[in-house]
């Protein structure tokens, strides 16, 4: 019900962003 | 009939609240397998950092609002600590969906990941009671003139914006109840971390940004159109 952009694309997420993949 | 912004609040408020009844102070089961799978058991750290961090928040929260409401504080920070345990579960079991990993142990020992999430956890909380603050009205036991709001949070644990940002995606499509002020308000501490607090002296973007340029241009830039 909101309209929050996401803007991580499908092969990125937490573990990406933390280095940790 | 139409909602005032004292009943708007207290709405979230009471939302919130049953919303994380059902979830515990300490980690589920389902979280208790992804630390016994972890290469290091992050369980120990997990709790040591939640009640060190804890103490932080009641020392400050006191100081901010007064002695007199440190169980306020107390009831703010448990609330933070389940969705904090509930998010966390919900962001590993999307990771092990997309990755087919069951082994997050660097993830998991990560300080700044846990101080990030339990940070923007506490953020929810926060901005779901202070919401009456941005109105000006007095109806959460903490006077409007108090401002607890974002980023009184980053200082309180002492986390650079920029770590802060990096879990603040993944948390809202890790918890599909958060409302949409609660997201719309995500997304406002988003941008001021992009437009200002990120670029501050002592930022980690800083030292992002020379690695990166160390590496060198990863893409060749498009040739001119002739």
């Amino acid at each position: 019900s909101h309209d929050y952009h996401f803007g991580l694309e499908d092969h990125e997420g937490i573990s990406e962003l933390f280095d940790c993949d | 009939p139409p909602q005032t912004p004292v009943r708007a609040a207290m709405n979230s408020i009471a939302q919130l609240r049953v919303d994380l009844t059902a979830s515990g102070d300490q980690p589920s089961a389902n979280l208790a397998v992804y630390f016994k799978n972890c290469t290091v058991d992050p369980t120990k750290e997990v709790l040591q950092r939640v009640e060190s961090l804890s103490q932080l928040f009641f020392q400050r929260f006191g100081q901010a609002v007064g002695p007199r409401c440190v169980g306020l504080g107390k009831q703010r920070f448990t609330l933070g600590i389940r969705l904090y345990y509930r998010v966390m579960e919900s962001m590993l079991k999307s990771e092990e969906k997309r990755l087919s990993v069951q082994n997050f142990s660097k993830l998991l020992n990560d300080s700044t990941f846990h101080t990030s999430l339990l940070a923007c956890a506490l953020e929810v909380v926060m901005a779901t009671y202070g919401g009456s603050s941005t109105t000006g009205v007095y109806s959460n036991g903490v006077s409007p003139e108090t401002d607890l709001s974002f980023p009184w949070i980053l200082d309180v644990f002492q986390l650079a914006a920029f770590d802060f940002y990096k879990v603040i995606e993944s948390f809202i499509k890790a918890e599909p109840n958060l409302t949409k002020d609660i997201v719309k308000h995500l997304e406002r501490c988003e941008y001021q971390i992009m437009e200002s607090i990120a670029w501050r002296g002592d930022s980690p973007l800083f030292e992002l940004l020379r690695q990166t340029h160390e590496d060198g241009p990863v893409e060749q830039a498009e040739p001119t159109a002739t």
